[in-house]
């Protein structure tokens, strides 16, 4: 039964694409059966899985609107896992999905015939509180939360969990928080250090803080260059190696 | 007569309140008379004004549903500026202006009858290419696109230059784009450098590059901690120093 996990937060670039990637990649390499779903019109993860968003004729946005998954939207990526990838188009789904029916739930109903087929479905989050991330947590069993080590992205995050308390009431009862995954933590700055303590003081125990941490690298930005998952263009980089542990304390949790 | 200038780009974590907030105290700074807008729900620049979102019962949103600005909205900031804030509520802004008739000049509007009061209004777009940032670009004369210097940032532009001319041509025909502000360039690295180099190639000679580079630096993030501009958190480093040559530049188009 397909775990969907929906990567979250309307804080721009706190690690949302690199983490759905990074952890889709490393659940793949354990042998999980793995789909990713690119739900932001920027297609970053259809960039970094090597594909031109704006050369390809069937992405998600074709799936919201027909209310069903062509087949032939469910692309190969090169480590194994199979994508659902977005282009700019997707932005127009917002507008145009406001007026219908079970607006929210046009996500969770194209999921439903394929769910079985996989271990688990990342969905790769837009940065705001919008329709599509309404429709992504509609469909969703559990939301991840990357939270940057630093001031602002802290802050955003008061907003978001508002949205998922809404979202349990009104749409999606089953929804929990998987938990946060510190990133962008940098040990030559004490403020990346003191932000990742106020945030283990905020949320634990509530909501889990995973101990894995993705420690700040160039070579997240240059793995998004060529094209790969950072744990394969770098892979002794603590980042990696985080990515990968993460990977398997969400496989053990999820037997 | 107040020009109108909207910081924008879908990429999440490029810079935008920064520049919206640095640009906005540099202009203060050299006697010019300055309003900020934030006009993304996640309140960040009202945050580093040293205002508390969800203790603010006047926003931006009050003033788009009402389609007036009570001038109680307009609160001051400790340099000089004044500021109309923002908090989560802006995120039901978008769901409730679709239907509504000339839904994209709702801003546009709000503003006429206060712009003159100022030199500069700077708007603090959100990461999206939604219904506030078509309000953000129809109200505005022109538009800065910071771009941080990391591959995902600078592929992400096509699209937000695309929904620019699609404004050009349907709502705002006098739209301009001011220029591209490259940020978090880091001498350390490689790849930010070859990115910045990129970007020249890619956009000159028709869209004006700035010269001013504003570097990476933790002071960033902790300038936002102490609710403070790094030009007044951190006087004398490169990235203040960028944000008051960038500030001196656009002063002296302006004349
Ligand atoms: N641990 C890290 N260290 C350094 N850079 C990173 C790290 N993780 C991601 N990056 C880089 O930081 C930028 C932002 O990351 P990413 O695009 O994954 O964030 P995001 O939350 O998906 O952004 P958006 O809000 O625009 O969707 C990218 O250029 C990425 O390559
Ligand atoms: N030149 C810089 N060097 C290092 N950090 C920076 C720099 N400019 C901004 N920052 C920090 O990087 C993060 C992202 O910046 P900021 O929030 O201004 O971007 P944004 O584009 O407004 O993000 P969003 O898309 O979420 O609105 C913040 O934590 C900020 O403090
Ligand atoms: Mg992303
Ligand atoms: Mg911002």
């Amino acid at each position: 039964m397909g775990q969907v996990l929906v990567i979250a937060n309307q804080k721009g670039g706190v690690g949302k694409t690199t983490t759905t990637l990074n952890l889709g990649a490393a659940l793949s390499e354990l042998g999980a059966e793995v789909l990713l779903i690119d739900l932001d019109p920027q297609g970053g993860l259809t960039l970094c899985c090597g594909y031109e968003p704006d050369s390809l004729e069937n992405t998600i946005y074709n799936a919201l609107q027909k209310g069903e998954l062509a087949p032939e939207t469910l692309i190969k990526t090169k480590f194994r896992a199979d994508l659902i990838p977005a282009n700019v188009d997707l932005a127009l789904a917002e507008m145009e999905l406001i007026n219908s029916v079970a607006r929210e739930k046009r996500l969770a109903a194209i999921l439903e015939p394929i769910k079985d087929n996989y271990d688990f479905i990342l969905i790769d989050g837009q940065p705001s509180l919008g329709l599509l991330t309404l429709n992504s947590m509609t469909a969703a069993d559990s939301v991840l939360i990357p939270i940057a080590c630093e001031y602002l992205a802290l802050r955003g995050v008061d907003g978001l969990l508002k949205m998922i308390k809404k979202v349990q009431t009104q749409l999606n009862s089953s929804l929990e928080i998987k938990g946060i995954l510190a990133t962008m933590l940098d040990r030559r700055t004490k403020h990346t250090g003191q932000v990742l303590k106020q945030i283990k003081e905020k949320f634990e125990p509530q909501i889990k803080v995973y101990p894995q941490i993705i420690y700040r690298s160039i070579r997240f930005a240059e793995a998004a260059e060529a094209q790969k998952p950072v744990i394969y263009y770098a892979k002794k980089i603590p980042g990696a190696q985080a990515y990968r542990n993460l990977a398997r304390e969400i496989r053990h949790e999820d037997i």
